[in-house]
């Protein structure tokens, strides 16, 4: 089973990226599930066309006893054959935002679902990673951080890499590698990811379709069914299943990265 | 006093806006305190032009006992007489994110430094309104959000107005409005606004010297000294003294927020 974790910094890119690789996979044949870990619960809506409830609104309805609630209804499928969940987040200011990442990662343990599937992904706010937006590192072998060519990306980036290298020691997932989402090369998050000993998986450059998907609620095999804009996710599941070089990150000083990357 | 929390999603520019903000402060002769609530904690640096040490270096430096720390340790001087401070994170993946922000709340309370200023700026991550992240909305009277007109810049809008809400009614700060920034106008950020109660506060165009400022480490007083650059900054500090009208808001529900804004 694959256990991926994606990660990076709110708005960049994430739930895009996880949805269509997600779809590769389902094309593959690949039983997969797909399980949103951001507040803004919108991580697999192009999967399903629409907002799925979210475990904090089922979690709600029964008084926060996890003993009561059943696996569909937190699981709903979505095309392709990816199953999809959202983990939702408390309400701003009201405890802790990971708390409900850290309960999905914990309810769906004990639904038994990783042995349920060939492909796990999880789809994580990455610029705080603590509490419990950092439970999906432990659950997951392998994680993918997306950015682009600026600092905000690769600053975000960096933390990230400091919790991997932190996780790690307690079982936690290794770094797979960095996306440039978003970009025409890898001119910042190339160096970046060479710098800290990893690599860039891959660049998915500017697509307008890809923009207007929150609204069109469709994956790029959907709004392109000759599978050309879908390129660059169908390459990298093939490269995943037959597996890439999973490292432990060195992150690089804080203060270095200012001085490096200073301005966009 | 004036005791003010700037809030907003990463990447956004509260930074840039504080920044400005407090130096509009200076200039009108005001003793301000800006104090950076974001593991980044670059918030002052066109301020003092550099990274000045974190609260969670000297924290870390003397095992964290509070005790032993000195005021002139965490406050730096920087331009237009404005005092820095920035709290710094830990780590990313391990304990709270926002533990450093509640405790140099505390530290600044425990030197008596409101009392010693006219205005107070607490410039806060706002992707997760949660722990020590929502502790400036306590020590503050007004909140003022950044955003652009785009949907991600609003969602997070609408967490930190449900944090508001929530936190007022244990005497935090109230909403003073909106910022459009990096825009000609404020197309989405103006009805929403509108719609939660408040108003738009003033809009900032995108500006190429601002853009380069994590670069050149300056003020848009120092980029322009004319000050017609830094004309919204002047003109809203004006307003703040003068006294703007706050609000508690009314956030809109969630899944309403992505039917009326769905993509950029
Ligand atoms: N390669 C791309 N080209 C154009 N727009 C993109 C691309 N990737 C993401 N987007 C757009 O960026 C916005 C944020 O993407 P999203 O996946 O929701 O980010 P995150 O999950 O990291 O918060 C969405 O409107 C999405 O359509
Ligand atoms: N009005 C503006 N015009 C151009 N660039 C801007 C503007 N406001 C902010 N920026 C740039 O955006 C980037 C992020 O701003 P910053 O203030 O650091 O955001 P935050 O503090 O919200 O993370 C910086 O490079 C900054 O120079
Ligand atoms: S651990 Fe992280 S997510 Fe939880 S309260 Fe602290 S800042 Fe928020
Ligand atoms: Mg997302
Ligand atoms: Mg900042």
């Amino acid at each position: 089973m694959l256990k991926i974790a994606v990660y990076g910094k709110g708005g960049i890119g994430k739930s895009t990226f996880s949805s269509n690789l997600s779809a590769a996979f389902g094309r593959a044949g690949k039983k997969t599930i797909q399980v949103g870990c951001d507040p803004k619960h919108d991580s697999t809506f192009t999967l399903t066309g629409n907002l799925i409830p979210t475990v904090v609104e089922v979690l709600s309805g029964c008084k926060f006893k996890t003993d009561e609630i059943e696996r569909d209804e937190i699981i709903f499928k979505g095309k392709f054959g990816v199953d999809c969940v959202e983990a939702g987040g408390p309400p701003a200011g009201a405890g802790c935002g990971g708390y409900v990442v850290g309960e999905t990662v914990k309810l769906l343990e004990k639904f038994g679902v990783y042995k349920d599937y060939e492909v796990m992904i999880f789809d994580v706010l990455g610029d705080v990673v603590c509490g419990g937006f950092s439970a999906p590192l432990q659950h997951s072998e392998q994680v993918i951080i997306v950015a682009t060519n600026d600092f905000d990306s690769i600053f975000a980036a960096n933390r990230i890499a400091t919790a991997i290298g932190i996780k790690q020691k307690t079982g936690g997932g290794t770094l797979a590698g960095l996306v440039a989402n978003r970009a025409s090369n890898a001119e910042l998050v190339g160096p970046y990811a060479a710098r800290i000993g990893s690599s860039v998986l891959t660049v998915i450059p500017e697509n307008d379709g890809v923009r207007k998907s929150r609204l069109t609620a469709q994956t790029v095999f959907e709004q392109d069914p000759t599978g050309f804009i879908g390129g660059p996710w169908t390459n990298l599941a093939q490269r995943l299943l037959a597996g890439v070089p999973l490292v432990v990150p060195t992150p690089i000083p804080e203060r270095e990265l200012f001085s490096q990357l200073g301005a966009d």
